[in-house]
Order: structure tokens, then sequence, then C-alpha cells
């Protein structure tokens, strides 16, 4: 894999669940983006690290540089965060 | 923890105590747990409360859940293979907080007969649910807003995070203040640590204003164990040392003797002990005396008898344990023992089993603290508060190595440990402890019980100040019956984060619903409804500012309050008004305080306080103006 092609877990953060409650498709729908920016061949179900679906809206995925870049500009997004690693206090 | 409840007055036969505890859940975010600890034992509580929808992930081990520790999850975003993956802990940290918050009582616990009595968290009627999102590799951000997201939908009351980043992010590229955000819109308050970055400035982290920010600071315990000369001379040092040397005395060098020549070392390399730089032929069945470094692992590894360390003397306000015999010194002493070392031709002397010395001092801020100010909104000061977070007692993994070092093979269940991670649970337990008193209070209501009836602490001791500890010292009783709390909804959030620059658009879709900051300008944060005051001003510029805040009444129906304001000669500050009466629970009474400090240069910290009195509730407030 070239430079930028490495598949590296993001958060694509999308913030809270909107005043009708928890949307029983977030799954469907999270998968659904991830279909469109992930190119044909690549299993989104594969990909995907983490529905956040329960409490607020978003995902963790396998992405490379430029889908990052395809989801930070997406309208419904809020933040898209590499996988950090923070310490115990 | 053996110590620590007692000595912020939250004593095992209090009799404030309700039925209501175990209707109290606590989640943690931490290294697992390990759900044979007695700390965790479930004997004559009833099923969790119905409210519960966790689960408890077994992993396929023999890691089983009760009515004590009723959920357990994991999270492992990177497939860490350095362990087996099971919410059990493996590392002893996560044990060790989840303990200290909510522990049940342990009779006769103790680290090798140190810190000896019971063991108990907080509220042991409370229920545990852990989210394991640490592993021997780190923290990561995805597996931890994994966590959040399923802690606040399986029902906890009160979130513990004793973990943190390095480097400060924007509130919405932090995955703890998002995730500490959505727990804040259900009604869960989120304890957090403030990081041991300290005593340097801005190095607080978990800044976020909806969520709790806990300093560390001492108990009246210390551990000294000190160092005895073949000529009589004793010296204080501080560690936690089990390790008996008996009645005699064990030859002794200083590193700086012990140089490997064919290395290339000098004796100054060497005096650090630095693995490498000593002949390790000198050090066998030598105590040795070192500079402060990491070189108790060169003498344990050369098979030394023991070590003494110089250390900074502002350093010593914190004991660590070792794998061998091993005491810290300070640099003073360190000069003493080495003019004895070269004055005689058989030195000798021996490292003492540690003593528990009553620490009259405390508490104080210990060194390692993160400091404010608040990297992110300078004016909103940060960290909250301060609880005991030095040489704390709680249960421990027997997987764990004690001390940290892989080769220290022996197994506890208690374990002394240091850290704003062990500060934390305090204050997640004395939250803990507020909401069973008081179930339906927000997160804001139950921070603002905790911050407001916080004891002063001494800035004489901390020169650092508020940006120290906050608004004080943690006091868990007085918290129940604060008389006024500084409430806040998750509008105000809202409101505050459009004045710190955030647009509707990114609002809308954070809060899900149709928030707007038409109308609220780009401002500073004085108007958000907190408990505590912070003044910045760019260097040269003029301190002057006013913060509107409204204060609920929480205490008897009828009652007056008046303000007593005490600032610094340079500073004037007004509350207006001064007077606010109440004649029903639940009323809310606004006011502002202005602040006027005229032209400040260079001014690290200026400490004043507003304190609302009813002749029987303090409801004191911290105010801090400092130039940035």
């Amino acid at each position: 894999q070239s430079y930028g092609e490495e598949r590296k877990v993001y958060i694509v953060y999308m913030g809270g669940h909107t005043s009708e409650g928890v949307s029983s498709s977030s799954l469907s729908s999270h998968l659904g983006m991830l279909k469109k920016v992930l190119p044909s061949g690549v299993s989104a179900t594969d990909k995907l690290v983490y529905n956040y679906g329960r409490s607020f809206k978003g995902f963790a995925a396998r992405l490379t540089d430029d889908e990052v870049k395809k989801f930070s500009e997406m309208g419904e997004v809020v933040s898209v965060l590499p996988n950090t690693k923070l310490k115990l206090h | 923890t053996t110590r620590s409840w007692d000595f912020i007055g939250l004593t095992q036969n209090r009799t404030l105590r309700l039925p209501t505890e175990s209707d109290v859940i606590v989640g943690v975010l931490d290294t697992g747990i390990w759900p044979e600890s007695e700390s965790f034992s479930d004997s004559g509580m009833s099923p969790p409360p119905s409210k519960w929808k966790g689960k408890c992930q077994t992993g396929g081990t023999n890691f089983t859940c009760n009515n004590k520790l009723i959920g357990a999850r994991y999270y492992n975003s990177e497939n860490d293979p350095s362990e087996i993956k099971s919410p059990r802990d493996v590392e002893g940290h996560g044990t060790h907080t989840s303990s200290t918050a909510a522990g049940r009582p342990v009779g006769d616990a103790s680290y090798f007969g140190l810190a000896e009595g019971i063991a108990r968290g907080a509220v042991p009627e409370a229920r545990i649910a852990m989210y394991k999102v640490c592993w021997l590799s780190g923290c990561w951000s995805a597996d931890i807003l994994a966590a959040f997201d399923d802690a606040i939908a399986d029902g906890v009351d009160i979130i513990s995070v004793s973990l943190g980043s390095d480097f400060p992010s924007q509130y919405f590229e932090d995955p703890i203040a998002i995730g500490s955000y959505h727990a804040m819109k259900k009604g869960i308050l989120t304890s957090n640590s403030a990081g041991n970055g300290g005593p340097f400035p801005i190095s607080v982290s978990n800044y976020a204003p909806w969520s709790l920010t806990v300093a560390a600071s001492s108990i009246d315990r210390k551990f000294v164990s000190n160092v005895v000369l073949g000529n009589g001379n004793t010296y204080i040092g501080i560690s936690i040392n089990n390790f008996n040397m008996g009645n005699s005395v064990y030859p002794l060098i200083y590193g700086g003797q012990a140089v490997n020549v064919s290395a290339g070392s000098t004796e100054l390399i060497s005096s650090y002990c630095i693995d490498g730089s000593m002949n390790t032929e000198k050090i066998e069945g030598n105590l040795v005396l070192c500079n402060y470094g990491d070189g108790d692992e060169t003498i344990y590894n050369a098979k030394g008898l023991g070590m003494i360390m110089s250390v900074d003397d502002n350093l010593q306000d914190v004991a660590f344990s070792f794998m061998f015999p091993v005491t810290i010194i300070t640099t003073d002493d360190a000069r003493e023992i080495l003019a004895y070392i070269k004055s005689t031709s058989n030195p000798v002397a021996v490292i003492k089993v540690s003593d528990e010395w009553s620490d009259p001092l405390a508490p104080t801020v210990v060194s390692f603290s993160s400091r404010g100010p608040n990297p992110i909104t300078p004016d909103i000061l940060k960290p909250d508060l301060t609880a005991p977070g030095v040489d704390i007692i709680a249960s421990w993994s027997p997987m764990a190595s004690p001390t940290g070092y892989e080769e220290d093979k022996r197994s506890v269940n208690f374990n002394i440990i240091s850290g704003t991670s062990m500060s934390c649970p305090h204050v997640t337990g004395a939250a803990a402890y507020v909401k069973s008193f008081h179930p339906n209070w927000s997160p804001a209501a139950i921070k603002s019980a905790l911050m407001t009836t916080a004891i002063p602490m001494d800035p004489r001791k901390n020169e650092d100040a508020e940006f120290a500890y906050g608004s004080g010292h943690i006091n868990p009783v007085q918290a129940v019956d604060p008389g006024l709390v500084y409430d806040a909804s998750a509008q105000d959030y809202i409101t505050f984060l459009c004045a710190q620059g955030y647009n509707t658009t990114t609002l809308r879709q954070v809060t899900g619903d149709n928030s707007t900051c038409n109308g609220i300008g780009l401002g500073k944060a004085w108007n958000l409804n907190y408990p505590s005051f912070a003044l910045s001003v760019p260097d040269g510029g003029y301190a002057t500012g006013s913060f509107y805040r409204t204060v609920t009444n929480v205490g008897p129906p009828n009652s007056t309050y008046n303000a007593i304001v005490f600032s610094p000669a340079n500073l004037t500050i007004s509350v207006v008004p001064s007077t606010l009466t109440f004649s029903q629970v639940g009323e809310k009474k606004s006011f502002v305080v202005k602040v006027n400090g005229g032209r400040l240069f260079q001014q690290p910290i200026m400490s004043a306080c507003i304190t609302w009195f009813d002749g029987k509730h303090s409801v004191r407030s911290p105010l801090v103006v400092y130039t940035t």
C-alpha cells in the first residue's frame, strides 16, 4: 500500500440523536454512508469497527486518508477524529 | 481505601446514608476489574435496579458479574493481542479506582502490612459497571467513545474516567468531552482526573465545563522509610518500603564509585545509576546511593541490596513502591550521606521498613497534579476541586504487578498508588453519595454542591492556588446539604458554546435539536452558570468583567442569604443584589458579580471568593483574575 492508502481507525462523530429518538436504523444508515465512500469491492461491514448509536450518532471505521477527507466534508459529520491513544492518570 | 474517606469526613459509621444508595450505578471507564475481589462482593445485595439496561460481557472467560458488579464490557478497536479479550483487569488500575469509589468494606486490608485497615469506597451499596477501555497498550479514543455510548444507554448515574490526553483539543474533538457532553444531556455527571502533568501551568486535561475535573491532594498519612548509617545518623526518606532488612547494616557505596569505564561512563553519569553506565560487580551486595532517575532497575538487575535515591525537596510529596528496598531522600541529605561514604573505609547503612507518619500539612495539592488555567476556555476555572490522590490503598488485580515492573511477580489484593486517577474516583464516590440523597438533581447541581461546599485550601501551601485546587478540598457530607446550587441545563451549555464560536449548524448536529446561536455573539464564558469565577486578562489589559449567575434554593424554603466577598486590596468586587431571599425550595434568584482590578501586567493569579451565607449554609465560589 502506498502512503495515504493505509487504513487506520477513525471516529466519525455525527452528534446527538434528534428529538425523534434513537434511530433503529442507525447501523444501516452508517453502513450506507460507509458504502458510499469506500471503493467498490471493499466491505463496509468489514471496515466498521463500532456503530455509535445508542446515545449519540457516529461510528468508528478503518479508513484511508482520502476517505477521511470525504467524511470530513459531509454536512452531517461534526468531526472525524483519529483513534488516538490516551493515558491512565 | 483505609484512610482517605475518614480523612474527608465520610466515616464508616455515618448516620447519613439512605437505602437509595443501592439504586445508584457508578460506571467506570478503565482497565477492567477483578470481579473476585472482596470489594465487589454482593453479599446481602438485592438485584440491580430496574433502570439497568447493561450486560456482563464475559468474553468466553470465567468472568462473572453479581449484584454489586452488575455490568462489564470491553472495547478493543486496535485488537490489542497482549491480553485476553475480557473485562478482567490484569493491570490493576480499574480495580483500584472502582473500589475507591464504591467498594464494599474489606477488613484487614493492607499492602504487606502497610496502610492496614478496613478498605471501603464512598458508596458501598451502590452498583458498579465496568467499561474496559484501557489495555496494556493504552486507552484508544474509539473505545472510550463506544464505552460512553453504552454507559449512557445502560443507565449509569455517574461516570468515572481516570485517564486523558496529553494534549488539549477542542471540545468536540475530544472523545471524553464528547462522551461526557452526551452523558450530561441524559442527566449523568462525569468525574474526570485532571492529569498528572503538574506542576506546570496549563497542563490540566479534561476541562469541559459539563464535567468535574479533579486535582490530587495528600491525606494525613505519609509513608516514611528512614536510612540509618553506620555512624548512627538517621535520614528521613519517602517511599513505600515493605522489605524488612532486619537490624543489620549493609555495605553502602555511591553510584559514582561504580563507573563502567569500559562503556565510557564517568562518575557523574554513573551517579545517576543509568543502565549500562555502572560496573555491576561493584553493585552486587551493596546499598547504592544514586541521584534522581530510573536507577532502581539498574541496581535491582545488578543484584544490589537496595537504593537510596536523592530528589529535589519539592518532589518528596509522594511515595512510590519498588521491587526491593528503596527510599527517596533530599539532595541535602544525599550530600551528607556521600560525605559519610567518603569519610570511612567501611560505610554501611540500612533502609528501614516504612513507618506511617501523620502529616499535619495535609491536604496539599501534590506536585504532579496538573494545573490550570484552562487551555481552551480561560474563563472557566479548572481544575474544579481536589480530592485525595496520594498514597491511596485500594483493591488490586492479583494478576498485575504491584509496582508496575514486569520482573515484580508478587501478587497483591491491595496496592498503594498515587495519581489524579486516584482522586477522580473519590469525587465519583462523593457524587454518587450526593446522588443517593438527591436522585433528581442535574449533573450541574451535583457538581455545584460538591464545589461550593469544598473546604478552602491554603494558598501558602500551594503557590498555584486555585489553578492547583479549584474550589478546594472535597467535603462529601456537607455536599448533601449545600443550601444553594448553581444549576445549568443542556441549553446553558449550548449558549456557552455559541459564545465560544461554535456555529448553529454544528451545535444542531451535536444536540440533535433546533438549537440556535442567533443573538449570541462571540464572548467570554462569564455567563455560564458555573460555580466558580475566572477572569482572564491579556497582559497589559484591564481586569474588568461582569458575571451573571442564578442560584437555586435546595435548602430550607424560607431562607435569606447574604453575600460575603473576600478580595485582595487591588481587586474591587461587588455583588448585586447582595442579599437573596427565598420563600420556597426550587426558587431561583439571580445576581451579578462585577470585578474591577485595573490594568494588569504579568499577573499569575489573584484569588478572591464570594460566599452566600444564611447562618448555616456557606455557598462558596472562588474568583480568580490572571493575565494570559
